[in-house]
């Protein structure tokens, strides 16, 4: 966890569905890598952290300090990807569906 | 109504996707914690085929029947009017699902042959062996479909039947029943049933709940997967806290935690001695006594409302010096040197 850089970057964690309590109507899968985003974004931020406009506009204003208050960008998920579960609906019945959004591939300052 | 795929591995939908290579054998360990939650035997083949399913999508991808969702639905076998008949429930079906597809996966029992028709020998023709006539063509199957309102007490509506040949041997099939399913789902009758006619009285123990029990998959779209928090609708099934925890602003007394409790305790003993004692303005104790004597005024008076309207703060130059402070009687209000009123405020 130390060695983690600085600034914004993908972070590594396992989510157990036992862990949250799904896993009685959860069959599959058991766990899985969802990841996560932290780091900073702060002026001036390197090409890695793939800022978008509005980002570094709002660094550079922050930075400057023309107007008090201004938050850092934020450290978010750029591209994510699903996960297909499988568990039991209320009726026991098997039901397959492939959620969107369930995992990190990219963070990204926002 | 496509043609019947008859084949000996698993059962797929009958529209052309890709077969299942091999047979019976259940992907990974999936299929064992599948069947330890579902109480199940292995041999449950519907969910051996959504771990099919399952395993097709996480090792390759491939979106299940083009949608997102894809829902199993168990029989409940009844015996109606001697009649073998397998009920199915759709209600779990949400209403942003777009039905796809919907296959009726059953296993053909092998032909029962009827037994060769003996014909009786003509006495006269000597030689001519007592020919055996070939046996019969063997029953078909014929498989109807009727849905119903969840209250019904009819035999609900027809919705089609379909006539098959008997496969060579037993083995599973699959039909597509997705206009059946649309139109049961447009009218509002969730519940299917469907019965196995094979004109032949159906045999004794045919009540009993077989692992070759028909079974019903319906692939579909679901639209509100894409809402922020689609995963919560169908899988967050409590809140993370447990039932019975409760709300932080409840009677402290009635926490269970005792930490709570005392805290509370002590902040309410704190109320019960009143503000009076704690608000107290310093120097109130230490009026000159000429001024007490005088006044015979006692503490609680000289507030007559526990809030009071804040007084503009009188100039520098007509402020009193220190130790002079004399209450007005015309006003209850009381004037404090600049020190008192900073200790007060501090305080």
């Amino acid at each position: 966890q130390w060695d983690e850089p600085r600034f914004c970057s993908r972070r590594y964690l396992k989510v157990d569905f036992a862990d949250i309590g799904w896993n009685e109507w959860i069959l599959s899968p058991k766990s899985f890598d969802a990841y996560y985003c932290a780091g900073a974004c702060e002026f001036p931020m390197p090409k890695i952290v793939r800022p978008s406009n509005h980002a570094t506009i709002q660094s550079i204003v922050r930075a400057v300090g023309i107007v008090p208050g201004i938050p850092e960008p934020c450290c978010v998920p750029d591209k994510m990807n699903s996960l297909g579960v499988l568990f039991l609906d209320e009726n026991r019945n098997v039901v397959l569906k492939v959620y969107p959004n369930m995992s990190v591939e990219t963070c990204a300052c926002r | 109504n496509h043609p019947g795929h008859s084949w000996t591995g698993l059962p797929v939908i009958a529209d052309g996707v890709q077969r299942d290579k091999d047979p019976q054998h259940p992907p990974g360990d999936a299929a064992a914690a599948a069947a330890t939650a579902l109480g199940q035997g292995p041999q449950d083949m519907v969910t051996v085929h959504m771990l099919r399913l399952y395993e097709k999508y996480s090792r390759r991808g491939a979106r299940p029947g083009g949608g997102n969702t894809v829902r199993s639905f168990r029989a409940r076998l009844e015996v109606v009017d001697q009649k073998a008949v397998y009920f199915f429930n759709l209600t779990s079906m949400q209403d942003s699902e777009m039905i796809l597809t919907a296959t009726f996966h059953f296993y053909s029992e092998p032909p029962r042959w009827p037994r060769a028709r003996e014909m009786p020998c003509k006495p006269r023709a000597k030689n001519a062996s007592c020919r055996l006539l070939p046996p019969g063509p063997p029953a078909r199957l014929h498989l109807l479909f009727r849905s119903l309102s969840q209250n019904a007490a009819t035999h609900g509506l027809l919705r089609g039947a379909m006539a098959l040949a008997p496969p060579p041997r037993g083995l599973w099939q699959a039909k597509d029943i997705s206009s059946i399913v649309k139109a049961a789902r447009r009218d509002g009758e969730l519940l299917l049933s469907a019965q196995l006619d094979s004109g032949e009285k159906d045999l004794p123990g045919v009540s009993r709940p077989s692992p070759h029990a028909p079974y019903i998959l319906v692939y579909a779209n679901d639209l509100a997967i894409s809402e922020p928090n689609s995963v919560a609708v169908t899988l967050q099934r409590y809140d993370p806290f447990p039932a019975g925890d409760p709300e932080p602003r409840a009677a402290p007394n009635s926490s269970a935690d005792p930490r709570v409790r005392r805290a509370a305790a002590s902040s309410s003993s704190a109320q019960a001695s009143g503000p009076l004692q704690d608000n107290e303005l310093p120097g109130l104790d230490e009026m000159p006594a000429h001024v007490h004597h005088a006044q015979h005024y006692h503490k609680h008076e000289f507030w007559s409302s526990p809030f009071r309207a804040l007084k503009p703060r009188p100039g520098r130059k007509d402020r009193r010096k220190k130790g002079q402070d004399v209450v007005t009687t015309s006003s209850q209000m009381l004037d404090f040197d600049e020190k008192t009123m900073q200790k007060a405020r501090r305080r």
